[in-house]
């Protein structure tokens, strides 16, 4: 599902220079669940704006199910998005003026659904994700933990093929992170490809594989879970 | 140095109420290092910007230093925070268009300390937190845990008696994390009284005492550290 090859990524403003990414080479097959681990800084999020069509490289190439979208631009690059990927951003870009249900409900605009389906499904998952009595707060209304699970359950309101989780769990207590493991877990076994970052190794277990990033580069296939 | 009594907290607009505090009852002496711990939506941080003079309960009795803060309003409310309290927020609250070492100076601007000392001590924190190479980027141009430590250094700045850390941990790898808690560590051992809320057991396991909140209620004194 997911190839990148030599992916090259340099932040470039004025006196900063950084090279994010550094010939990153990484492979996610179709319905595998993968976390990826790392230092602070270490390119995980860089890596995931990329993956998620929301950022192109500096050089290098991204196959999206065999499509090559290192080069897209724009609508097309927007298009690819809306349909097969959900983002559950690091630090949740909920809009503000929206309540959690109509934040939730806003990749359904996208796919023509009716009202009251898209109503249903937004409830049932924030529901779900133990946020029933508060669906009608916007986000400055919420706790931290609330806003990351409005973030998830966003993400996961159009059933994309692929879920992008960068730290869906950094916020929240044991249980509350539980009940979004197994959430994704679900969401996993019905054949979607989860790819997610978190600094919890309890978290990264759960996964079928992890890669490890260090330094704008992927340490792949030599750190497979339980070694 | 904190006492507080009864404190009541409810969020009321239009069709919403919470009552997020709940007559909680809460002291911390001069010098202790307390962790606040409970789940998702339990309060913790409706307690901790009231403790940092952000905001005012709608009842009940807030003591700093034996002053009653919870009557106080604007500048006087201002100067308190300004002088005694360093806060890390959760979801950081940088400035978007300051650079990393122009946000941490921002609280030695209300002490008058000259310009050289400022940058000074803005630099030595920022790169004992591992950002000395990051000092000019902005907010936009750092990771989720760089952020974070951009946030911290910032609260420790001034080097003010109370220290109140909201899940100062949540986006940092383990390495990161420690030289964090580490900071915190040192800061507690010269005498500062250090309030942080986390998810993290290993981290609270590192205060003195663990106060644990469960809707809007202080489970004190009940759940001491190793029972
Ligand atoms: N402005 C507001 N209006 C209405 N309800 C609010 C408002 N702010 C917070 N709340 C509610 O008050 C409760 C306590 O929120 P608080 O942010 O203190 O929780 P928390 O313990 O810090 O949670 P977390 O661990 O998720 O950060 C939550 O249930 C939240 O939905
Ligand atoms: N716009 C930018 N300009 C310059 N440097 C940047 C920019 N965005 C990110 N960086 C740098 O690129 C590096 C990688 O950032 P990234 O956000 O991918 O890290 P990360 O692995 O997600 O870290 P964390 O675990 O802290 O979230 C960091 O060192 C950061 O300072
Ligand atoms: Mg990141
Ligand atoms: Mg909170």
């Amino acid at each position: 599902m997911i190839r990148v090859e030599n992916l090259v990524k340099v932040y470039s403003t004025g006196a900063i220079r950084v090279e994010a990414l550094r010939r990153l080479n990484l492979e996610v097959g179709r319905g595998e669940f993968v976390a990826i681990m790392g230092p602070s800084g270490s390119g995980k999020s860089t890596l995931m704006h990329i993956l998620g069509c929301l950022d192109t490289p500096t050089s290098g190439r991204y196959f999206l199910d065999g499509e090559d979208v290192s080069q897209m631009e724009g609508n097309d690059l927007a298009a690819i998005r809306n349909r097969k990927i959900g983002f559950i951003f690091q630090s949740f870009n909920l809009l503000p003026r929206l309540t959690a249900v109509d934040n939730v409900e806003l990749p359904l605009l996208y796919r023509g659904l009716p009202a009251r389906e898209r109503r249903r499904r937004a409830e049932a998952l924030l529901e779900k994700l133990g946020l029933g009595d508060r669906l009608h707060h916007r986000p400055a209304e919420l706790s931290g933990g609330q806003q990351q699970r409005v973030a998830i359950a966003r993400a996961l309101a159009g059933d994309p093929p692929l879920i992008l989780a960068d730290e869906p769990t950094g916020n929240l207590d044991s249980h509350s992170g539980l009940e979004v493991m197994q959430t994704l877990l679900e969401v996993h076994a019905s054949g979607h490809t989860v790819v997610l970052i978190t600094h919890d190794a309890s978290v990264a277990a759960q996964a079928e594989r992890i890669v490890r990033l260090r330094d704008g580069l992927a340490e792949e296939g030599q750190k497979e879970k339980g070694e």
